[in-house]
C-alpha cells in the first residue's frame, strides 16, 4: 500500500491511497484503501491515509476516527493519530496525517512503516522503522 | 504553520535486517517522491494534485504494493484499489478490483470528477477506464517475480500476509490471518 497527504498554506487538504491488497487474499476482497473514512479520510482538519491489515482498520475506522477525534476531543493531529493507531491490535496498522494548519503524524503499531515527510518550517524525514 | 506533506510505502512486518538491496531502492523512492511533493506544492499546486502526482509515483514504482508490484491475489491475479479525497468539499472517488489500470489513484479521481458516484468495482470500472482513456497494460506489467515468489510463501503457510510479513514455517489454525 502506497498513500499521500498534503495540505497548502491556505490550509486545503488532500489525502490519497493506492495497494494491491493483501498477499493470497481471496479475489473479490476488499481492503480498506477504497472505503471512504477507513484507509482514507480528509476533511477541513485533517487528511489520512492508512496501511497495514485492512480488515483491522475497517474495524476501527481509522481515518475517520482521526478527524472525529480531532474535531469532538479537540485533541491535536499528534494526539489523535497517536489515540487511534493504539486503538488497533498491534501488528496491523499505520497512518501518514496532515493538519489544516500544518502539522504531521505518522504513527504505526506494527514492526516498522515506509514514510517520508516535509514541512514549509524546514523539517524533513525518511524513514522505516523507530528513530528512537 | 505553512505547507505541509507526508507519503508511506506500507507498514507491516518489515525486519530490521531488512537486506540493503531491497531497503535502498525504497529509501530512496520516498525520498524522490517526497522530492517531487514538495516541489509541487511550492509551485502552488492543489493538495489534490499533489497526493495524486505523488501516489501515481509509487504506484509505479515495483519495490511497492501498489500499480506495478501489487501483490497476487489465491488466485495469482492482480486486483487493484485506490482512494482520493479532498479535504474542503469532501469530493472523493474509489476503485476497486482493477487488474488492468496503470495508475488506479488517477481513475479513482476520474470516477470523482466525472461521475456521480464515488466507487465503482471489478469490470464496471474496467469499463469506464478505457471509455474515459485511463493508461491501461496487460497484467504482466504489474506482476514482478517477487510477488510470485511471495505467493508461493504465503499458499505454503496457508496464510494471508500484509506488505511486508516474513515468511514463517507452516502453520495450522485460520489461514486468513496474516
Amino acid at each position: 500500500t502506497v498513500g499521500c497527504v498534503a495540505v497548502d498554506g491556505a490550509g486545503n487538504l488532500a489525502a490519497a491511497t493506492s495497494t494491491g491488497g493483501l498477499v493470497n487474499k481471496m479475489a473479490g476482497r476488499i481492503g480498506d484503501t477504497p472505503v471512504v473514512g477507513a484507509g482514507t479520510y480528509a476533511n477541513h482538519l485533517c487528511a489520512v491515509s492508512a496501511t497495514g491489515k485492512g480488515e483491522f482498520i475497517i474495524r476501527a475506522t481509522v481515518a475517520r476516527d482521526v478527524a472525529a477525534v480531532m474535531e469532538y476531543k479537540g485533541l491535536s493531529l499528534k494526539e489523535a493519530a497517536t489515540y487511534v493507531i493504539d486503538s488497533v491490535p498491534k501488528g496491523n496498522a499505520g497512518l501518514v496525517a496532515v493538519s489544516a494548519n500544518g502539522e504531521v503524524a505518522m504513527p504505526y503499531n506494527t514492526t516498522g512503516m515506509f514514510r517520508a515527510c516535509a514541512t514549509e518550517d524546514g523539517y524533513s524525514e525518511v524513514g522505516i522503522w523507530d528513530t528512537e | 504553520m505553512g505547507w505541509a506533506i507526508a507519503l508511506h510505502g506500507g507498514a507491516g512486518d518489515i525486519p530490521v535486517t531488512l537486506a540493503e538491496e531491497r531497503r535502498a531502492p525504497r529509501e530512496a523512492t520516498l525520498g524522490r517522491c517526497l522530492s517531487l511533493g514538495v516541489a509541487a506544492l511550492k509551485a502552488n499546486q492543489a493538495p489534490l494534485d499533489v497526493v495524486e502526482l505523488v501516489v501515481r509515483e509509487l504506484e509505479n514504482c515495483p519495490h511497492f504494493n501498489a500499480g506495478k508490484g501489487s501483490v497476487l491475489t489465491t488466485k495469482g491475479t492482480v486486483e487493484m484499489e485506490a482512494c482520493i479525497m479532498d479535504g474542503i468539499t469532501k469530493n472523493c472517488g474509489a476503485v476497486s478490483g482493477v487488474s488492468t489500470v496503470v495508475n488506479p489513484i488517477s481513475l479513482a479521481r476520474v470516477i470523482m470528477e466525472k461521475t456521480p458516484h464515488i466507487y465503482l468495482g471489478f469490470d464496471g470500472a474496467e469499463a469506464f477506464a478505457r471509455e474515459q482513456g485511463v493508461e491501461v497494460a496487460e497484467t504482466s506489467h504489474f506482476i514482478t517475480q517477487e510477488n510470485v515468489e511471495r505467493l508461493k510463501q504465503a499458499k505454503g503457510a496457508n496464510r494471508v500476509q500484509i506488505d511486508y510479513t516474513q515468511p514463517i514455517s507452516a502453520v495450522n489454525g485460520d489461514s486468513q490471518i496474516g
